[in-house]
């Protein structure tokens, strides 16, 4: 928008057009849009820059209505990533525990995807490199029997953390979400005394669907944080703003690149600036 | 859906008998948004718009007692003309022809790689899958699996060659060992990356496909524009396949896609299962996109 110092119609219209394409989505545009509208006194003659400061501040408003949890919770802990095909569960499962080995945990993978060609053979690879165990069974065996071997494995090689990948799944297959619904019921018995977190992984390239994957997903089991993969593109994944609104879900993690170092810790207001741009 | 909308805009502000240009402008604001609620580009919706706004007011639709009907009409006739022609077969000559598949990190290359292999197969060729993802963890393992399931032989690499050596090694082997088409299964990459860009413009090259096309996911939002426009610009593509369409996202890539490729969508995918390719309906793929 140019060095435009005035908040005309076409100023505000091409503020709101700017957020829809970091995909907050219509709504969610309208309304930050609407905020700085009623402030535009204060913004009249002045430089953009601020305005875009206050648009900045504002979205980091709606993503803080959603309170993060600690990325690192003290106690042993089971993650479990979920989410639809490709959006990068397996990738982030090894750059999460990666992530937690330099912090110093005592980490496990579990091979929870038994449905796709090689998923158990590429997460091994990873936890090869990384030098962390990881838990498996042969392709087609039950998900929730590996789960369940791997939460056993965990608490017998005193593991701090397990983390479990699951096959991608798309939220409209009714079947597929109730067996993830079980591997969810499997950890709550077999883990009882330790923290449990369920991660959505998101892709940054998806639009106004992953809303609806949101719902579904959390729906079935409670989906305490978002991951957001492939950041390092050209998507902005706005949309995790219309999340954080409507279902209160934070953005825990980013992922920033195909090695295992690339996850990074969510920052709302970095997040926010990234967004407006 | 939209038509509901519409009803709900003329009946609130059409007047006696004529719809006013505020009843027009009502309705092209519920077009634009039913769009960009599924997820298409909003610099598509904006030219989209406007040419719906012309055919429009150059009519007497408008007048007519079923204008809701008929606007949305034109606006399915109007989307239905941007997404093309209904998908085919793949185009193949050459001895033997290729097929190279490209495209963002998980949009679904690998798995469709299958797909065109078993398509073939059943259609009396002898195809071949190329696992020239050298990049990711078990890529060529996934192809493997995925050839053996579908009953087509996979090459893979040899240790330390390159996408582009094996490239090369393939044509050769492929014609003396009777092969009639090959399929390409290639990494995942950036349109940002430089360097994987060139990479797979070069293979490109070496290869000369018949058919190349880019593999993007139907979920994508407004980033479809970015991406698919740098990879029309910097590749010659030839069509694109939509990806992860047994979903319930609206689609709204697929003209954004459409309109910044300038190649048209050949096929869809409908699930995980080698037989869950479908050839693109332009028809379906427009209703879908307005929900
Ligand atoms: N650029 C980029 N690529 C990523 C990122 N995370 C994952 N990827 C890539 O995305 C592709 C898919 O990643 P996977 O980890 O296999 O995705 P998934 O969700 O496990 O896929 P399914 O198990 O098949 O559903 C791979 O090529 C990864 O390297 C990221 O943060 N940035
Ligand atoms: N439901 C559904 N899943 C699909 C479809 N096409 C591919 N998938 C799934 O999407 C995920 C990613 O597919 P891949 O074939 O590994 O994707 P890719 O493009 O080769 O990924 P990279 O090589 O990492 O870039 C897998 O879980 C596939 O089973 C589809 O049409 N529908
Ligand atoms: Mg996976
Ligand atoms: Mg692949």
């Amino acid at each position: 928008i140019a060095d435009r110092a005035f908040l005309d119609e076409e100023t505000l219209e091409s503020l709101e057009e700017g957020l829809i394409a970091a995909d907050l989505g219509v709504e969610t545009s309208q309304e930050l849009v609407e905020s700085v509208r009623k402030e535009a006194k204060r913004f009249e003659g002045g430089d953009l820059s601020r305005l875009r400061d206050h648009l900045a501040d504002r979205v980091a408003v709606l993503l803080l209505d959603a309170p993060q949890p600690p990325a690192r919770p003290a106690g042993r802990l089971v993650t479990l990533l979920v989410g639809v095909n490709g959006v990068g569960k397996t990738t982030s499962a090894a750059k999460l525990a990666a992530w937690h080995q330099r912090h110093g945990d005592r980490v496990l993978l579990a091979a929870g995807d038994t449905f796709r060609a090689a998923a158990t053979e590429q997460l091994e690879l990873w936890a090869d490199r990384l030098d962390i165990d990881v838990v498996k069974q042969k392709a087609g065996a039950d998900p929730a029997a590996v789960v369940y071997d791997a939460l056993q494995a965990g608490a017998a090689r005193s593991a701090d953390h397990v983390i479990v990948d699951t096959a991608g799944r798309l939220h409209n297959r009714q079947g597929l979400m109730a067996e993830l619904a079980k591997i969810k019921r499997v950890i709550e018995r077999t883990a009882a005394g330790w923290k449990k977190r369920t991660l959505l992984v998101l892709d940054a390239t998806t639009g106004q669907n992953a809303i609806s994957q949101a719902r579904e997903f959390t729906r079935h089991v409670a989906v305490d944080g978002i991951l957001l993969a492939k950041v390092d593109g050209t998507a902005k994944g706005g949309v995790t703003v219309a999340i954080a609104r409507e279902l209160r879900i934070p953005v825990m993690f980013l992922g920033v690149g195909e090695g295992a170092e690339d996850l990074v810790e969510f920052r709302p207001r970095e997040f926010a600036e990234a967004l407006v741009g | 859906g939209l038509q509901d909308r519409l009803q709900g805009v003329f009946k609130r502000l059409k007047g006696e008998g004529r719809v006013s240009e505020e009843a027009l402008q009502a309705a092209l604001r519920e077009i634009r948004l039913a769009l960009l609620e599924a997820d298409v580009n909003f610099r598509v919706v904006k030219s989209f718009v406007a040419r719906v706004r012309e055919r429009s007011i150059g009519s007497d639709v408008l007048e007519s007692l079923t204008a809701a009907q008929q606007v949305v009409k034109i606006v399915k006739d109007e989307l239905v003309g941007i997404l093309g022609e209904p998908g085919g077969d793949l185009r193949l000559t050459g001895h033997p022809s290729v097929v190279l598949l490209c495209g963002l990190q998980g949009s679904g290359k690998t798995t469709t790689a299958g797909k065109l292999a078993k398509k073939l197969r059943e259609s009396g060729r002898q195809p071949l899958l190329v696992a020239a993802d050298l990049q990711r963890a078990a890529a060529v393992e996934q192809l493997r699996q995925v050839g053996a399931g579908v009953g087509v032989p996979v090459l893979g690499p040899d240790d330390g060659e390159t996408a582009v050596d094996l490239a090369t090694r393939v044509s050769r082997e492929a014609r003396e060992r009777g092969y009639d088409v090959v399929v390409f299964d290639t990494a995942g990459r950036l349109h940002i990356d430089e360097a994987l860009m060139d990479e797979i413009a070069v293979l490109a090259k070496s290869l000369d496909p018949t058919e190349f096309l880019f593999v993007a996911d139907a979920m994508t939002g407004q980033d479809a524009v970015k991406s698919a426009g740098a990879f029309g610009k910097l590749l010659p593509l030839t069509g694109v396949i939509l990806t992860k369409l047994d979903g319930d996202s609206r689609g709204g890539a697929a003209l954004s896609i459409r309109s910044v490729a300038e190649v048209p969508i050949r096929f869809v995918g409908v699930g995980e299962k080698p037989d869950d390719l479908e050839v693109f309906d332009p028809e379906r793929m427009a209703s879908r996109i307005l929900g």
